[in-house]
């Protein structure tokens, strides 16, 4: 994330908009809370290319800029994978 | 194209649904709007059918909410999650739920609630998510730039036509309910030459043919006519009608048997309908009438019965003076009993038996004489 000021309550929020994103439509179980904040982040790596796939993104892995701007995008509330 | 987890699919074909409250964004009509003509995008191309209810539990039950609402999937406020819904089955399975924190519109400049109806419905029926980004049921919200351009993608096509079959493409096969009824009468025959029918009329740009308990939907951008029972669209009128007429200005659709009529707007019958034929201005002597026409440039509407009409001004709301007159002596040429009358490209067509004459009101004369089915490509 650019550092450009100081942390708005939003932006901390942002910090875990895309874990709740995997967890809510991509199935990412919950126990692999505040993943993104360790070194080990395999099951989210895994999910966030099942996400990126599924979106007709780049398959990469990471959460680059198109990723995140496609997880802002307004959407359906149903999952995309599992029930 | 993808399905829910073990294919749950509605185990019928004729599907209600009710629209159980409203957001402010929107008229109320707007709404009304929106959701018939996101069920429409998958009758068209499905078997299913869907009828409307004001009260009591429908099979999907359409809603506007904020936050937490008792499905333990709580909205989020504006943008992000739009809407949700749930897949065929009872109780709150197949309803639709959308969220009134968004800014919903009939055009693009905020949420579509067209667009994302057509989406939330798909679920309803059994569609999943679908990972082309062409398709309806692509998760993600993007607003068309034309919406009149707005077509299902074959994705979207083959998944609900996975679920459920195409729609009744041979005239000779209606979609009849599965328990044959006891008054069974024969199907007619698009191409029987013998063809006649009881009441014609345009709705919304098509053209429907009204024969027993089945009508022909004549489509514009569909060359072959749809089948089906009149029950289909409209459960609570009867068969065997005397004539129909579309108002267009008031988009509703007037339906006739006996001395009882009955006002349409898409497959909504309205309430405080039927009502006596006499409203209209008919003298009492008159029980039915075999046609009616109305002409959507001069506001005037015409009833035909035996070899005489009357005419209705629509903008005085009361029949004219000097009338009946006979049909003869204003439509030369148009004569013996008149089953139906449609107003099309300005000239009117007069049904009668298996012929159909094209009389047009300017020259005041019969231009053509074509067979009576011949709009349903014979």
């Amino acid at each position: 994330y650019p550092l450009n000021g100081a942390a708005k309550e939003e932006d901390l929020d942002d910090l875990d908009f895309p874990q709740r994103y995997l967890e809510y439509y991509y199935n990412l179980g919950k126990d692999t809370k505040q993943v993104y904040r360790s070194k080990d982040n395999g099951p989210v790596i895994k999910k966030t290319q099942e996400m990126q796939k599924f979106l007709g993104l780049e398959v990469t892995g990471k959460l680059d800029l198109d990723t995140l701007e496609m997880m802002r995008k307004p959407r359906c509330g149903v999952p995309d994978v599992g029930q | 194209f993808h399905d829910f987890l073990g294919t749950p699919k509605w185990r019928k074909n004729h599907l209600t649904y009710r629209i159980v409250n409203y957001t402010q964004d929107l008229p109320r009509e707007a709404v009304d709007s929106a959701i018939e003509k996101a069920l429409r995008v998958w009758e068209e191309v499905s078997t299913l059918t869907f009828s409307r209810m004001h009260e009591g539990e429908a099979d999907i039950m359409i809603s506007f909410a904020v936050r937490e609402h008792g499905d333990f999937y709580p909205f989020d406020g504006p943008g992000k999650s739009l809407a949700h819904a749930y897949p065929p089955g009872p109780g709150f399975y197949g309803d639709v739920h959308f969220d009134d924190d968004e800014k919903w519109t009939e055009d693009t400049s905020g949420t579509n609630l067209f667009l994302v109806a057509a989406h939330e419905l798909g679920h309803s029926l059994g569609l999943f998510h679908s990972d082309d980004p062409e398709a309806l049921m692509y998760p993600l919200y993007s607003s068309f730039r034309d919406l009149t351009q707005f077509r299902l993608s074959q994705d979207d096509v083959d998944g609900i036509q996975s679920l459920y079959g195409p729609p009744p493409t041979s005239p000779d096969t209606p979609v009849v309910p599965t328990e044959s009824s006891p008054l069974e009468s024969k199907i007619p025959a698009a191409c029987d030459p013998a063809l006649s029918f009881d009441a014609v009329s345009t709705l919304r740009g098509e053209i429907l043919f009204f024969k027993d308990r089945y009508l022909w939907r004549k489509l514009h951008w569909k060359p072959q006519p749809e089948f089906h029972l009149i029950s289909t669209f409209w459960p609570s009128l009867p068969s065997d009608l005397d004539a129909a007429y579309e108002v267009i200005s008031k988009d509703t659709v007037f339906i006739f048997k006996g001395n009882k009529f009955w006002a349409l707007r898409g497959s909504e019958v309205q309430a405080g309908y039927p009502k006596s034929i006499h409203t209209l201005g008919l003298p009492p002597a008159i029980q039915k009438i075999d046609a009616a026409v109305s002409d959507k440039e001069k506001k005037k509407t015409y009833f035909f019965t035996g070899d005489k009409y009357w005419r209705f001004d629509e903008k005085r709301q009361s029949m004219e003076q000097g009338f009946p007159r006979l049909i003869a002596d204003d439509f030369p040429g148009v004569d013996g009993k008149v089953d139906a009358v449609v107003q099309s490209f300005g000239f009117f067509y007069f049904f009668s038996g298996s012929t159909q004459l094209e009389f047009d009101p300017n020259a005041r004369m019969v231009t053509h004489i074509f067979k009576s089915n011949s709009w349903l490509l014979c």
